[in-house]
């Protein structure tokens, strides 16, 4: 079975999509065949993929299916790196908060329909939206642990707590094996001491629980979603790209030790 | 009566707060008496703002209460900055989206608070999450306009789309005086490429709706809300400040023009 991994924030712009298409692309290079999901109407991902069209339907279809696990299969599109497959989203999923009210389970529809995945997959990351709604609660009950993007600003920091309060419900109530992998740091600007002391701040509150690769902020990764590339297509040899395929080790080391 | 002016993007991370806070401020500064409303249960402008406990209560009460604009009074705070006041938020505002679902006129709960407001206030700034949940409808059903903050990103030119179609939604069903004021470019950092990209491909989308004053990136601005500061008291004679100063006295010509 695939290691499910929401890639969770709800502060916005922390490089939570920036982390699932990257991580995505480094897993699946370093021969573990990934699936990234997108769980955000923005649909970030899936134009950062360089996915533009969608005939064979989106994340939204799957969700209001009659049957989710039978959907599934056949909304998964591969992306220009092998080993790389993406489940699209569309604007319309934001209308599935609405429409899923009052169904039963409604937080469960994501599981569901992950469970006919089959064995193709080692691993599944599920980028989130900036909030804490149905979507991202979906993405929490699938999940079997959570990355943390966690941008190197004072802001960034505040809703840290907010984040481990809502997950530490989630346990509890819906879903007793979700564990946090870890936090990663990014847009890490060293020539800023603003940096530093976020990442202290971070290391002295969520001890052991930071990954040692910390993303820099380079504007090749802002660049690279414009060409509907990853940062290893766009420029495998830069800083961003390093950073990512690191991070994917220490990933792939964490999910496999349980 | 005030203008009240809604600073909106579904787009995470791209500066709303940051402008909600600095705009406030510059807009007091000048005369302008000034009300932030922050709706976003992450809190970050009411941090922003030095504002650590909430003894009077937050928006939430307000929204939740028997009579809104009643409420409304008891919520608002002073900042450091005279002349400009702050309606805090705190973290169960997001359960008010849950509270309202069913309620009948729930997106009108925060135009009907603003009622109460008399005449003290020249401007009313709502700082909305990044999404378009039920908290950002209830600011655009309040607002006579919108500030719409464009992070100099790629990433952040996709949303445009989605956003004014949804504006144009709120425009014909909930609120037909409701007007765009004006696109600010955040976080243009001018060493790279891009920034000067997503400039012009704004131009180009939406002739004449950008002000020209252009927010440069700069650490200073992500440092003032870990001291609880705007940027004016923080670091008054930067290129942060200077801009939002620019920027609050074109607010006030197009705000007034109507
Ligand atoms: N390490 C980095 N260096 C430079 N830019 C980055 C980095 N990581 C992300 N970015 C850019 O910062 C912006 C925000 O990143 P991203 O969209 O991945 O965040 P997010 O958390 O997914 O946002 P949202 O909350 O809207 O979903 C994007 O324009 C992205 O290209
Ligand atoms: N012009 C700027 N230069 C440098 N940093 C900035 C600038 N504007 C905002 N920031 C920083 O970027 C981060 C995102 O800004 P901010 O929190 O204001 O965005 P937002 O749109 O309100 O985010 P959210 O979607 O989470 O509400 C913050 O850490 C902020 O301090
Ligand atoms: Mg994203
Ligand atoms: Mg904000």
């Amino acid at each position: 079975m695939a290691h499910v991994m929401a890639i969770v924030n709800q502060k916005g712009g922390v490089g939570k999509t920036t982390t699932a298409v990257n991580l995505g692309a480094s897993l699946a290079m370093a021969g573990q065949r990934t699936l990234i999901v997108d769980c955000d109407s923005q649909a970030n991902a899936t134009r950062s993929l360089g996915i533009r069209e969608t005939p064979g339907g989106t994340l939204y279809d799957v969700l209001v299916a009659e049957d989710p696990s039978a959907r599934l299969a056949e909304v998964i599109v591969p992306t220009a790196t092998a080993g790389l497959d993406v489940v699209p989203a569309s604007p319309n999923l934001s209308g599935a908060e609405v429409e899923l009210v009052g169904v039963a389970g409604r937080e469960a529809r994501l599981r569901g329909a992950l469970a006919g995945l089959g064995t193709d997959h080692a691993f599944v990351l599920l980028d989130c939206p900036p909030s804490l709604g149905l979507l991202s609660v979906n993405a929490l009950v699938a999940a079997d642990s959570v990355v943390v993007p966690v941008q190197c600003e004072y802001l960034a920091l505040e809703g840290l707590g907010q984040l481990m309060r809502t997950l530490g419900l989630v346990q509890a109530r819906l879903n007793p094996r979700l564990r946090v992998l870890g936090l990663v740091m990014t847009m890490y600007d060293a020539r800023t001491r603003l940096a530093g002391e976020v990442v202290s701040e971070v290391e002295r509150h969520f001890p052991n629980q930071m990954f040692a690769t910390i993303i820099p902020r380079t504007v090749r990764l802002s660049e690279a979603p414009s060409y509907g590339e990853t940062i290893l297509q766009y420029a495998p040899d830069s800083p961003g790209a390093i950073a990512y395929r690191s991070l994917a080790g220490e990933v792939a080391r964490r999910a496999t030790n349980g």
